[in-house]
């Protein structure tokens, strides 16, 4: 073990002592950094293979060989910046008699604490065209949805946008505004429903049949906006 | 810089790795697999005060200019980190959500003396 502390007064401590006090003292240093009370306690395992498609979008990260991540530092900003990759809870759901892709994701913000959005965008993986008749680009739309119910009373059009769907491919919706605007409410669940209608088909439902490697998640990348310094402004 | 050996005397890094394995944390760290908490140890007699590389710092200028006209000061000269560069870590988070982010100067690559 190391000798007697000459500044700090701590006596001389046994290796395996000093060992797990370290341990210990790099634990709560870590999770105080990242602003966690705790360490997550993780109960449903995001499928490795989806976890990987989302990390390699987020361009911020090479995958090598092994599977294991090799991260790349971001631009350095003054403010400490999070770059967030969300899972949707997924269920397919009637919105007047088409069917659409019902994605709902939970937020967790901490009191006192506002997060600024610099950019988010949705990901969804289309499906190929069936019907060689089609035209090879559909209208894709994305709502907000109010609350449960998903009459078309409730929603409302975030974007819409033409897809090419001659192959099966990810495509990105910005949703950047909405939200900054969720988040600005206070709200936990952001409800959004995308439909990619073809006839009686939503080309961009996901369901068992797609491998989870396709599974449509969020990604935003965010700062905790300091409300404070807006105090310091108004005092100038 | 220093590295610390067995035997620390003079300041000096002491090297420390933690792998995320070991204490169960990699269930929700995914990337990187531990943490260098490197930190900084050991002795600045008065003539090292200010080396290496801070004497541009307040503290060295004022250490200076007291051992300068010799008056003696009761205070020690500290180690401490003089570069750190940031962590970049990607994590699940209580919602499980997956976060990435640079946390700034958490890993100690040199240490010195004010």
């Amino acid at each position: 073990g190391s000798p007697a502390c000459a500044s700090c007064g701590l006596p001389a401590m046994e290796k395996d002592a000093e060992q797990k006090m370290m341990i210990e003292i790099a634990k709560q240093h870590l999770l105080e950094k990242l602003h966690l009370k705790e360490r997550p306690n993780i109960t449903q395992t995001v499928p490795k293979v989806a976890l990987l498609t989302a990390l390699r979008k987020l361009h911020s990260g090479r995958v090598r060989q092994d599977g294991t991540l090799e991260l790349e530092n971001s631009l350095p900003t003054k403010d400490q910046g999070y770059e967030i990759v969300s899972f949707a809870d997924i269920s397919d759901s009637d919105s007047g008699d088409k069917a659409s892709l019902s994605l709902t994701f939970q937020f967790l913000q901490e009191r006192g604490k506002s997060i600024q959005v610099l950019q988010s965008s949705l990901w969804i993986y289309a499906k190929l065209s069936e019907d060689p008749h089609r035209s090879s680009r559909l209208l894709a739309r994305v709502f907000l949805s109010a609350d449960e119910e998903t009459s078309d009373s409730n929603r409302t059009l975030v974007i819409e946008k033409m897809i090419e769907v001659k192959e099966s491919n990810w495509h990105t919706f910005p949703i950047t505004h909405t939200l900054q605007t969720f988040l600005d409410g206070g709200q936990r669940r952001l409800r959004l429903e995308v439909s990619c209608e073809e006839g009686e088909r939503n080309l961009c439902s996901f369901n068992g049949s797609l491998t989870k490697a396709n599974q449509p998640f969020m990604v935003a990348q965010v700062r905790l906006r300091d409300n404070h310094s807006k105090h310091l402004i108004r005092k100038r | 810089s220093l590295r610390c050996g067995d035997e620390v005397t003079v300041c000096c890094k002491r090297d420390f790795y933690i792998k995320f394995k070991d204490i169960q944390w990699d269930e929700w760290i995914i990337a990187p697999e531990g943490y260098h908490m490197n930190y900084c140890m050991g002795q600045c007699p008065q003539h090292l005060a200010g080396s290496p590389g801070i004497a541009s710092s307040f503290h060295a200028t004022v250490f200076n200019q007291l051992k300068v006209n010799g008056i003696n000061t009761a205070t020690a000269s500290c180690c401490i980190p003089t570069e750190r560069r940031p962590l970049s870590m990607v994590y699940f988070n209580s919602q499980h959500s997956i976060v990435k982010t640079d946390v700034p100067d958490m890993i100690v690559e040199s240490c010195g003396c004010t």
